[in-house]
């Protein structure tokens, strides 16, 4: 990545669209462009609200030809659009007598390029990365599209890490806290995942995103549902990993371990951290193949896994790592059905089992399942996925 | 004066691409400096932009360095901020 050399001093920025493009709904095109937003908004603290009028951080316009900057369009193909970095005001122009598309092989795709545009808005310079977004060149319509890792580290240093925000409350004496919703950008809903609401594995990674795994498919999971632009597959946002996930985990040392049948893998983010898959035998020693899920329990930071109606504890720090007195009946955990889908210690301190289409909220403190209104178990549907038609209760977030 | 405008080819085109995208000084895109170049700076921004993208660094305008010239793209600069030689940290 490149740094062009400034930045703008507050994260909280505003735009607007001054003028839209001619062959496009302009709804959609606050869609696309606030999608695009988010990308950057994903991994920094950084927020985009859209205003229709006013003073803004970042103003952006479609035009033909000479446009008033000195640097006119030269009509399609060639240069698509160009954007100001911070201390030349930030704004972005794109090049009307392109073809723009939404979600589609055909025009230029108007997500990745405004994506980019907005790049260099907030400070970043072309990258000589060739799968980085920050790369110069158009590289045609991609539907999987993922930011590249070089992308991440650029706006990252200039914005710092996406941090949480405790917003208070919450059950267990734990310091609750929720990663903050950074741009205006309302959840979706999957249809299929609604109708069939059963999953894999659910697990937080190192920067505190919360993933759903289903066959060869993920979704991130956003404070009250899905978010837009998922599924998507899990083999291009984690290269190597197969679906049909077991269990996942990600452990104190940041790093995401992922199980299938009698073998895992470690993944730093999402690169592979080393020469994976490795036996369960040999990596948690004591542990048994085949597992329905695992999570790190908040009551004391140990590593926990479940399968039918048994449950081991892992201690990395022990030999061996599993106690003798292993395996335990799950029933020990109050109020928890056996052969379980997944587990998670969510972003709040809770803990949550997950079985079918439902899910329990288990209390540390006095260890069973929580009692709330309404009670538990609850639909995964609504509470975790969105899905609107599905059982209702109070709405989503630190509820859960 | 339609006979003495210069006849746009590659090589010229090069030379527009390679100016507006911070590989040539700004100065070259105008007419009244006669495009005069030295024949060393000319390979080295060829040399630079072919690095940047990913080719061969030859120097060498080839098929495959115009061919990467005219795919569509952004227009912001390649090369911009301060120290140049220094560009990716």
């Amino acid at each position: 990545y490149a740094l062009q050399g400034s930045r703008w001093r507050v994260k909280n920025l505003t735009y607007k669209i001054s003028k839209y493009p001619s062959r496009l709904n302009r709804a959609e095109v606050d869609a696309e462009l606030a999608k695009a937003f988010s990308v950057w908004s994903d991994y920094t603290d950084l927020t985009f609200t859209q205003k229709r009028s006013g003073q803004v951080h970042i103003e952006i316009r479609f035009e033909k030809g000479e446009h008033g900057d000195g640097d006119p369009f030269d009509g399609p193909g060639g240069t698509l659009a160009h954007a100001y970095f911070p201390v030349y005001g930030g704004d972005a122009h794109f090049d009307d007598a392109e073809m723009w598309s939404i979600n589609s092989r055909r025009g230029t795709n108007l997500f990745q390029v405004a994506a980019h545009e907005f790049g260099h808005s907030l400070g970043l310079s072309h990258s000589d990365v060739r799968s980085a977004l920050m790369a110069p060149f158009y590289r045609g319509y991609d539907p999987a599209f993922q930011l590249d890792q070089d992308d991440v580290q650029g706006i990252q240093s200039l914005y710092g890490h996406k941090t949480q925000t405790d917003i208070g409350g919450g059950g267990g004496g734990l310091i609750p806290s929720v990663p903050r919703a950074t741009t205006q950008q309302p959840s979706a809903e999957d249809p299929a995942l609604c109708a069939d609401p059963r999953i894999d594995t659910i697990f937080n990674s190192a920067d505190g995103s919360t993933f759903v795994f289903k066959g060869d498919h993920y979704w991130r999971l956003t404070e009250d549902g899905v978010a837009a632009g998922y599924p998507r597959l899990i083999s291009r946002a984690w290269p190597g990993l197969p679906g049909n996930i077991d269990a996942a985990f990600t452990y104190k040392n940041g790093k995401t371990y992922f199980f299938k049948g009698s073998k895992y893998w470690r993944y730093n983010g999402q690169k592979m951290d080393g020469d994976y898959p490795k036996d369960i035998s040999e990596g948690f020693t004591g542990i048994p193949d085949n597992l329905d899920a695992a999570l790190v329990w908040s009551g004391n930071g140990k590593i926990y896994f479940y399968k039918g109606s048994k449950f081991w504890r892992f201690d990395p720090a022990q030999r061996p790592p599993v106690k003798a007195t292993y395996p335990k009946p799950l029933s020990n955990w109050d109020g928890i059905p056996d052969n379980i889908d997944a587990a998670l210690q969510y972003t709040n301190g809770y803990t949550y089992f997950f079985k079918g289409g439902s899910y329990w909220r288990f209390n540390d403190r006095l260890f069973s399942v929580d009692t709330d209104n309404p009670q538990f178990p609850r639909s995964t549907a609504f509470w975790w996925l969105g899905c609107s038609s599905a059982p209702r209760g109070t709405v989503g977030g630190n509820a859960r | 004066r339609s006979s003495a405008a210069p006849t746009f080819g590659t090589t010229d085109k090069a030379t527009m691409y390679l100016a507006q995208y911070g590989y040539l000084s700004p100065s070259v895109r105008n007419p009244s400096s006669g495009h005069i170049m030295d024949e060393s700076s000319w390979r080295r921004a060829i040399a630079e932009f072919q690095s940047f993208a990913g080719l061969n660094a030859t120097g060498e305008l080839d098929d495959q360095t115009n061919e990467m010239m005219s795919l569509p793209r952004c227009g912001v600069r390649d090369k911009v901020g301060f120290g140049e030689s220094r560009a990716k940290r």
